[in-house]
């Protein structure tokens, strides 16, 4: 019914993790992600938005596997870039919904935020792009955030823990 | 040279909306993406970071066409979500670079911020996907940081003004 959307997926088997306060200067995200990567940690979401103050926050995911060294990493990098605090929350989930209609129709957004809120699920992060619409939700609202997406773009649900 | 990063773009004609401080509860982005997808109103990154103190910010990107019409809403929007205050940015690009090949290789999303560090290009947003990095720079910085990309990876450029 929704040709926009053409399939929508879950991932549980992830962390987040978020350095506060980091100087909004070049170099910071080149710093913690090449800390990152010299360890071979795979990091799935990258999210960044406003920055206030000349700080900003740099958030991202990792699998649940690579929590514990990801952490680890993430705040050494905190303290090397002087940033003000580490968040880190395991009960998290990925949703997200994809589909090369969504190119130019704002509604389907609208309508994927939409049936989030009308199953009562706090989005934490979001990261769009053309052709894909991420978030980030607590652990425990996943399945529901899952279904009510399955109904609202009439779409089979695909469970990819990795 | 490295074949894990097939293209890298970049979009000028972008302006940045950001909602700063409405309430991190249900319904919230849901309000907003519904009140400018009503009027049509394309958005291309949405990019939602950590909540501080039950607060976030909501920032999007849209055409400057449409900046004009997308601030307006954006702001009533914001006043009936009793949010605290709007940023609006035209001085911006979007920066993006996009390859099958990154998933699961983390030195790809490190060596992009690199690029951009060393070309001293500040990096204002940032929103990833398994498959492709978008970043915000000021448009300022914006061919710069194309040079810079190209570079690291070794590609031609796409300028897609759209
Ligand atoms: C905060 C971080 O993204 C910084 N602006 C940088 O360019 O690295
Ligand atoms: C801030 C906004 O994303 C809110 N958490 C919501 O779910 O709508």
């Amino acid at each position: 019914d929704n040709p926009s959307v053409t399939a929508v997926a879950m991932a549980k088997n992830i962390a987040k993790i978020g350095l506060v306060g980091v100087p909004d200067a070049p170099g910071v995200a080149a710093h913690l992600f090449s800390r990152l990567s010299a360890r071979s940690i795979d990091v799935d979401l990258v999210i960044q938005s406003l920055s206030h103050e000349k700080l900003n926050d740099i958030a991202f995911t990792v699998s649940t596997e690579d929590l514990l060294q990801a952490e680890r990493i993430a705040r050494e990098a905190l303290v090397e870039l002087k940033g003000q605090g580490l968040v880190v929350d395991q009960m998290v989930a990925k949703i997200a919904a994809v589909g090369s209609g969504m190119l130019g129709r704002p509604g389907v957004a609208a309508r994927f935020f939409q049936a989030l809120a009308e199953a009562d699920v706090n989005i934490q992060m979001i990261g769009t792009s053309e052709i894909k619409i991420s978030c980030i939700v607590s652990r425990q609202d996943a399945e529901r955030a899952l279904g009510a997406l399955h109904q609202a773009f009439g779409l089979a649900a695909v469970h990819s823990d990795e």
